[in-house]
């Protein structure tokens, strides 16, 4: 599903370079849920947004499907985003200006193929992720924890075949997040889609299929938690 | 240090009401750490921005160190603000065009008594934290955790009496939260700090000598941890 090959990302800051990421080689396969773990710092988000397609690395290659989508173009990556990719974001970015049920029916709305009703299949996973009566407010106007579910919902819109999210129980209760990480077994036994989890949290972490942890930039561990 | 008499918080959303705090109670005295733990949307950042003066209840009265806050005028809370409180926000606040050291510079500028030299100051506190090689960082150049810790170093700048934490480790890994957790008790035993922290770290609040456990919108159970 993924391959990602001496990935590097140099960050220019003043005089000096911030070197996120020095040089990750990484597969990742169809239908595998894997967590990344790692000190505060030590380059996940980076390397989840390279992955993502939402950031370029400096060097190496990423495949998604076969496909290397390092050189593409914005359109291009916007259109494999929209149709492969569900992104949960450390910090949700989402619409201020749209309720929690807006936030969550946009995805669907922009997709080619529209399978889901937008607001039936929006109304449907808020309320899966205990937000129903929470639909008609804005980011604003919801705690932190009900604005994570309602990123996590809206990442979920449009059933992508790869899943990534970074910290997703960070402002969770232990309660609202073994209710995520149910959602998340669920929609990978229900459909075979493939989740990367990024987490300080060991509990989720102790879930996934493997372990891969990251310090200062480098894979150091490839860590298989369950027979294959 | 902190009490608390009938605390409610009604927010208006379109035609409904939505009620946040429902008669709340609570004592906190001088030189506690109190944490307070509840589900997602219980409440528990509305509660702590009316104790920190950020935010009026609907009813009820809030007291720091027997003065009565609730009904004072803005110049006077951001006095008390400024002087007695130091606030760890959930989402951090902080000011994106400024950097780390900048940032946590800022309020021992506009403190009335200068007691430390804002920028060696806050390059210690910084350096305490974690963070020695990004003091010239803005807040976007930072990862999610290092934001966090910028942002509790800089609600120590003053080294408040009162300090109030609204989930300070959810961004962080074992090591880093285990650090700040550290310099707070250190804190606390050096300068007899009162301590509030919410968090969903079942860790963290079982360092604390009392568990305040919110549901609701209600104050359900006044845990003692530890013996007087
Ligand atoms: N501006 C607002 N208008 C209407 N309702 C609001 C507003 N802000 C918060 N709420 C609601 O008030 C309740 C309490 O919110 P609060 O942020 O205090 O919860 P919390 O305990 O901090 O949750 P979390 O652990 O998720 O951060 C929530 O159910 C939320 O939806
Ligand atoms: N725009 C930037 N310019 C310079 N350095 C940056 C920039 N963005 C991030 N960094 C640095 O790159 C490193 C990796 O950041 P990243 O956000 O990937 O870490 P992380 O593992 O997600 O951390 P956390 O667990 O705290 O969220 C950090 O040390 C950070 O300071
Ligand atoms: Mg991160
Ligand atoms: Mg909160």
């Amino acid at each position: 599903m993924i391959h990602a090959a001496g990935i590097t990302k140099e960050l220019p800051l003043g005089q000096h370079v911030i070197h996120a990421l020095r040089g990750v080689d990484m597969d990742i396969y169809s239908g595998e849920m894997i967590g990344i773990v790692g000190p505060s710092g030590s380059g996940k988000s980076t390397l989840l947004g390279i992955i993502g397609g939402l950031d370029t690395p400096t060097q190496g290659i990423i495949e998604i499907d076969g496909v290397n989508i390092t050189r593409m173009n914005e359109d291009q990556l916007t259109e494999i985003r929209n149709e492969k990719i569900g992104f949960i974001f450390q910090f949700f970015n989402l619409i201020p200006t749209l309720t929690a049920l807006e936030n969550v029916a946009l995805p669907i709305q922009f997709a080619r193929k529209t399978r889901y009703q937008p607001e039936k299949r929006a109304r449907e996973l808020l309320t899966s992720l205990g937000l129903p009566d929470r639909l008609n407010h804005r980011p604003a106007e919801l705690s932190g924890g009900q604005q994570q579910r309602v990123a996590i919902a809206r990442a979920l819109a449009n059933n992508p075949p790869l899943l990534l999210a970074d910290e997703p129980t960070g402002n969770l209760d232990t309660e609202s997040g073994a209710a995520v990480l149910q959602a998340l077994e669920q929609i990978r036994a229900e459909f075979g889609t493939t989740i990367v989890i990024v987490t300080h949290d060991r509990e989720l972490a102790s879930r996934a299929d493997r372990v891969l942890h990251l310090v200062d930039g480098r894979m150091v561990e490839d860590e298989k938690l369950k027979p294959e």
